[in-house]
């Protein structure tokens, strides 16, 4: 069996939009500890990966599962929640549907058909990075939509004293520089100089759901995958971003 | 000019 209650339906639509923005479907792997899914996007250049720890449930209740969803369809749905509506989750295993319910004033039910997916081998590799940085989520998503305006790409810089998001067009160039004592930044953690080139619109779609309040952990070192991490509704979310190279 | 790489060449690559 697996039921699982939120408290702000629309809270876990950011997580569904920014979710769905990469992947196409998602094998929830689900167990009394919560619910873990990991895949890479169909062209194997990022990686997402999320855990739900029971605690982000007011109710939770769960034995083994994995449950195959079809993100844009679980994205139509919980686009139709309203602020003041709870989430419940709940596995119908007769009718082999996940069960997405709005309650509020009444009950909305959409019940979603399983897709028969087995769960990614796919997982974070354990890769140790010179650099972290904790930047505030919306000064970093900003930067990179500026950045947006002349380039397809954009190009993260760190060393000891600033974290640096850089982009060149062919005649304009843009640069956001954020100092080490700069209210964007809540800490920079700098062992290697570092420069590396990555991918504007993939990196969009990964801080989608970040609003203000919202802080990204970013992990950086030289031609290697980009990993951020964030919480959104109590919900871990990391990506791996492979780099562009010279 | 830069390239985009994989996810998986890369790990290949370590």
């Amino acid at each position: 069996m697996f039921r699982g209650v939120m408290e702000s339906a629309k809270e876990f639509k950011k997580v569904v939009d920014t979710v769905s923005t990469l992947l196409d479907e998602i094998c929830f792997e689900v167990d009394e500890e919560g619910i873990k899914a990991s895949a890479m996007d169909p062209s194997h250049v990022a990686l997402v990966s999320l855990e739900i720890p029971r605690l982000a449930f007011e109710e939770y209740e769960a034995d083994s599962h994995e449950i195959g969803i079809d993100l844009e369809a679980f994205k139509k749905v919980m686009n139709r929640a309203k602020s003041k509506d709870k989430l419940i989750l709940e596995l119908d295993e007769e009718k082999n549907k996940l069960n997405i319910i709005f309650e509020n004033t009444g009950k909305r039910k959409f019940s979603l058909a399983l897709l028969d997916l087995s769960a990614s081998s796919v997982k974070v590799p354990d890769i140790e990075y010179p650099n972290v940085i904790m930047i505030k989520g919306d000064a970093f998503k900003e930067a990179l939509k500026d950045a947006d305006l002349f380039s397809d790409y954009v190009i993260l810089k760190a060393d000891e004293d600033k974290f640096v998001v850089h982009a060149k067009g062919d005649l304009n160039d843009f640069n956001a520089e954020f100092e080490k004592d700069s209210s964007a930044i809540i800490s920079l953690e700098v062992k290697e100089e570092t420069k590396s080139a990555f991918n504007l619109d993939y990196l969009m779609d990964m801080v989608k759901g970040v609003s203000s309040g919202d802080i990204i952990k970013i992990y950086l070192g030289n031609d290697m995958p980009v990993k951020l991490e964030y919480s959104l509704a109590g919900v871990n979310l990391t990506f791996l971003l492979a780099p562009r190279i010279e | 000019k830069s390239k985009q790489v994989k996810l998986s060449d890369f790990f290949k690559m370590r």
